[in-house]
């Protein structure tokens, strides 16, 4: 279909962007509710400790109130709202585009653009990225990748939040691992809570280790 | 959209069976991993012991996980999945047409349709139901009606599961009917829990009188 491949045509724009001005660029994506935001929100305070210069383009389909939660972190946050085309339920590589007019992107090391809460479309539409991370909450469930098998199989790694609440669910942080495993042998599986910090170590490096293999 | 035509001209086809046979038809939405299935097994549990002829149509992309937990209750269970058809994100009602072959109407009062996890896309398909009702679990916090309205807007009833983690969380309970109530001052809110039982009556009332007034 055209629209597909004009999608993945501006996503080769995006990405030869980004390679230009050596960004690193990951594409998060979950459930609505897994805790994309939160995340995001730990991780930009840590990262700044670093030194490292970081930039949000936040995908909604609606509402800026994710935005809201991020400037006070003092980086550039540009809100990409999918309702004004239509309402889409994934973020597509023109929007990303636009987004890119409102940013500098020679002042950056690592741009991450936060996806609409959807764990089944947005694994299908490139944006030009570097990587997809997908974000599972323990209150999910631990069968989450046996049931929506795409977003795993596209994803390079798999955070495991809120893990502040394993004591009070009936789910078995293992058994999500073994079950993302079997779906995307290759992805990297981290444990954390966005709420204590717990973990945040291995996705910090994670990161650090991205921004320094970029070309 | 000549698909879109095509697809509610099949709801309408799906809503004069229900009709002719007097089966309330409840379309059951939510993000994954909310509690549909947990809480399908709760309700029917409970309305088999008032009699009440229960069947489920379980749409999933792909796996039979959830009617594996739905089948030893006993009662007719029809797994619908979207992967053999490209892997759509929600229930279409061509597939709940297909299912309607392998149940027997006239044996039953209420048939339960539990769509694909997604909070977006699934609603704005009719399947020919009488009532949409969408799940949101105390996990996901209480902003998400606000992020994703139309599914609030298109449903008759709201479940907030999991009301037994309500301790562990901040989130607000009252604040979640607030903002469920901003985009949809009809929608009925009824918090409970899967788990406990907590808050079921008012769900099972519910439902006995979509039954009682099915024409
Ligand atoms: N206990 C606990 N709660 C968390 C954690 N991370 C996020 N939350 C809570 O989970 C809820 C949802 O978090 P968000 O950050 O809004 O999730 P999101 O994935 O960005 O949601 P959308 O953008 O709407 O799809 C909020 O109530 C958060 O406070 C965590 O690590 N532990
Ligand atoms: N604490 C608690 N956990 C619950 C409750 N309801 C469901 N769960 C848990 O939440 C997780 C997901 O429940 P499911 O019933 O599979 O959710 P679902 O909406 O059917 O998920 P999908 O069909 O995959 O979209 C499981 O680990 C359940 O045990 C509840 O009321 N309280
Ligand atoms: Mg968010
Ligand atoms: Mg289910
Ligand atoms: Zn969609
Ligand atoms: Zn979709």
């Amino acid at each position: 279909r055209d629209v597909l491949k004009e999608s993945n045509a501006r996503a080769e724009e995006n990405r030869s962007e980004f390679k230009e001005h050596r960004v690193f660029v990951v594409n998060v994506m979950s459930s609505p509710g897994s805790g994309k935001t939160e995340i995001l929100k730990r991780t930009i305070s840590d990262l700044r400790k670093q030194n490292i210069r970081c930039a949000v383009i936040e995908g909604d389909i609606t509402s800026t109130l994710d935005s809201e939660r991020l400037t006070p972190l003092g980086i550039p946050v540009v809100q990409a709202n999918t309702e004004p085309f239509g309402g889409d339920c994934h973020i597509g590589s023109h929007l990303v585009q636009g987004a890119l007019k409102h940013l500098d992107l020679d002042s950056l090391d690592v741009l991450f653009i936060e996806n609409v809460g959807n764990l089944v479309c947005p694994a299908e539409f490139d944006l030009g990225e570097d990587k997809k991370v997908v974000v599972l909450s323990l209150p999910e469930g631990s069968d989450k990748p046996l049931k929506y098998p795409l977003m795993f199989r596209e994803c390079h790694a798999c955070l495991a939040n809120k893990t502040d609440l394993a004591p009070y669910l009936d789910v078995n942080l293992a058994e999500v691992g073994v079950n993302v495993n079997r779906i995307n042998e290759n992805i990297v599986f981290i444990p954390l809570s966005a709420k204590t910090g717990d973990g945040f170590d291995a996705w910090i490096e994670w990161i650090l280790y991205g921004i320094r293999t970029k070309e």
